[in-house]
């Protein structure tokens, strides 16, 4: 598959647009945390496009958006679990 | 910059794993 550029996703809906990415992020992180990949992918969705661009082409910086998405998971889930 | 993830995002859906184009 080519690589997802600006140009392809400037033609697409807003949710189009995060479904696109969200299929080329998904399995990346799959590779990285399989049980989690579906909710980190979900979180990383949030971001600025211009930003998961940057990251699709970038495994550093997917890297440490997943591990930072997997704090704050750990630590949400930590803090349901005391309430 | 700020950069916060909400640990209550909707969970992403892969559908190009059940339906490659």
């Amino acid at each position: 598959r080519e690589p997802l550029s600006a140009s392809m996703l400037a033609s697409a809906l807003p949710h189009v647009q995060k479904q696109m990415i969200g299929d080329r992020l998904y399995p990346l992180i799959y590779a990285l945390h399989s049980e989690l990949a579906g909710k980190i992918t979900g979180m990383l969705l949030e971001i600025d496009n211009s930003e998961l661009l940057h990251m699709l082409e970038s495994p550093e910086s997917l890297n440490a958006k997943v591990e930072e998405a997997l704090i704050m998971l750990q630590a949400h889930q930590a803090e349901e679990q005391t309430d | 910059r700020k950069s916060t993830l909400n640990p209550n995002a909707k969970e992403f859906n892969p559908r190009s794993f059940s339906q490659p184009k």
